[in-house]
């Protein structure tokens, strides 16, 4: 168990340092097991830097920065070992335009490798684009779901009935 | 083994029967604020053994179930199915012979829920087995809930290990 | 001080009542205070169904609903003791087109009605176009913040840029 | 008393002198993921009187002066001012004759902070009570921080009678 472990762990930091500079277009992040006895008890660290920032306190990125530096761990995580399936609840939120193109750009690419398949929940326009498909939930009758599967100006219009 | 399609009745506010097919790549939600996207996470969390009434949001695990709106009854039975492609087989020795799994959960008001696979009765243990042994789970980290995307970052070091552990 | 607050209870209640029904179009909340010996020390519970909807759990509402509840609360309270400033950083970010409208209807509302003045962050170009003017700020040296105040096509611009 | 602008210098990613002009109506402020935004937010409930270094994001509350990038060095010190306009004459009595307020706070590494009110050093208290009297302050309700909003939905009741206060 402690080889597979720290096995995984080289592996996930490879991935992990190659998806952060893809999302954030530079800077550099790492991962660290912190120190035990034991590496099943220790516990990982994240080390991140957006391009031209030094390197700091977690807790000091902004809301989007947090949610690409998170990203860009779990897809590491993937790339190790697929999970049959990958739901994101509206993870788009915090980040701008041009960060919802590279997060598409990444979904694109982990949707072609690997054989996760991905449930993405979104109100924005730009990740509704870059779906296969798209499935729509309305309440026509208030109180009571239904789905539907839509097409892109179907989901548009969905947007403007609500 | 992969995922192919989520079925749901009287689960929250999917009072009819509706089908989700999961299908290779990409699959995009939408929907207006309220409508029930995020109860079909949660119904995929539930359906893989999930046992907590407050990660379903609700008060006790009875909140589940439909509780009715102004124009229709409450009801008093849910259930949800999850259906895999067994092509692979590497299901349990017992279902292995099927091309299909059909994994379902249902719950009765007052009762408590009970486990099914293939329409045979099973325990909760071997639901969780079956997923485990597939690399996901009711708290699998590929499971983003709503908002909790930064979650990976405020975790303590130690919490964090559980998603290298999904690595190995 | 226990009539003042009782006073602020009658006042808040009126407001929130008819701001929920604005923002949802619909349904019906209150708030009521705890039972305890002194109001002073009482809890606030609040009730909100959105139409159609039955009473429930408030943690049963979806992650639009709270938002748009809480607002409804937060400006019910301006408008009874208004605050010299309010602050909404992403507060849009849940919130699908319809909502957003409705939001931006309730703060043009709320900036005529008082004298509270408004700092809105936000992403989303729909609240953008309906601000009373626009401050961006940029990295144009990376880990450097400068503050330049844009027009609308010049906050489009910037959203590209990034 | 209306709040008419906010400057920063040294504080948190703003290393160069900047002012915020706070103008009646809806001001909008837009940006890219990272460039500072909600450290202008920070920077209001900081000059309040903000105590926490976990409510400002960091470790300890140095972590708000300019910490460098891989151009610039870091700083020592930081200073941000509130601009208030005192027409209606509703400041404290020493204060009462002036035009405008501007209510001052600044950092030194490792030395603590201090406040002043035109110019003239104040306690932290005198500035607590001045925000106080003008019905905010740096844990005021209006103060929404981001992903915070559903936050009064998720208090406990007793946490929701703060804001009642808040009315009174
Ligand atoms: N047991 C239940 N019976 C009936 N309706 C329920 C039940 N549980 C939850 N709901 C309804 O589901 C709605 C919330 O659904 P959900 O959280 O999935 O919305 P959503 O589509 O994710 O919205 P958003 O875009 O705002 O996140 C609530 O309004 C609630 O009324
Ligand atoms: N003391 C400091 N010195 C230098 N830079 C700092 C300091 N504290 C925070 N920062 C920088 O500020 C950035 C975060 O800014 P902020 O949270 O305001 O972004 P934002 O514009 O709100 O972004 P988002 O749209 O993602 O929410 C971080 O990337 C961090 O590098
Ligand atoms: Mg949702
Ligand atoms: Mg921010």
């Amino acid at each position: 168990a402690r080889e597979r472990l720290m096995d995984a762990y080289g592996q996930v930091q490879a991935h992990f340092k190659r998806l952060f500079t893809e999302l954030f277009g530079g800077g550099m992040a790492e991962i660290k097991l912190t120190e035990a006895e034991d590496p099943l008890e220790a516990g990982l660290e994240i080390i991140a830097s957006p391009p031209g920032k030094k390197l700091q306190n977690l807790s000091l990125l902004s809301g989007g920065e947090q949610a690409l530096t998170s990203l860009a761990l779990l897809f590491a995580v993937f790339l190790v070992n697929p999970s049959p399936i990958c739901v994101l609840d509206e993870v788009d939120a915090p980040l701008d335009e041009a960060n919802i193109d590279r997060f598409c750009n990444l979904l694109d690419l982990m949707a072609r490798e690997g054989k996760t398949r991905f449930m993405v929940i979104t109100h924005q326009r730009l990740t509704m684009s870059r779906m296969d498909r798209l499935y729509g939930v309305t309440m026509a009758e208030k109180g009571v779901s239904q789905l539907v599967s839509v097409d892109l100006s179907g989901a548009e219009a969905l947007r403007e009935a609500a | 083994m992969h995922f192919t399609a989520l079925r749901l009745v009287g689960f929250k506010s999917f009072l009819e029967p509706t089908e989700l097919e999961i299908a290779p790549g990409l699959t995009g939600v939408v929907g207006p604020n309220g409508c029930g996207k995020s109860n079909l996470v949660e119904a995929l969390r539930w359906v893989m053994g999930e046992n907590s009434a407050k990660r379903m949001r609700g008060g006790e695990m009875d909140d589940v179930i439909f509780g009715g709106s102004t124009t229709r009854p409450a009801r008093n039975l849910a259930e949800v199915s999850l259906v895999m492609d067994n092509a692979g087989r590497t299901a349990p020795a017992q279902f292995n012979e099927a091309e299909e799994l059909e994994v379902t959960r249902r719950i009765e008001r007052g009762q408590g829920s009970d486990y099914r696979i293939n329409n045979k009765g099973v325990r909760a243990k071997d639901v969780a087995l079956l997923f485990q042994d597939n690399g996901t789970g009711p708290h699998s980290a590929s499971l983003v809930s709503q908002g909790r995307i930064g979650a990976l970052i405020a975790a303590k070091p130690t919490e964090r290990r559980q998603l290298l552990e999904e690595a190995a």
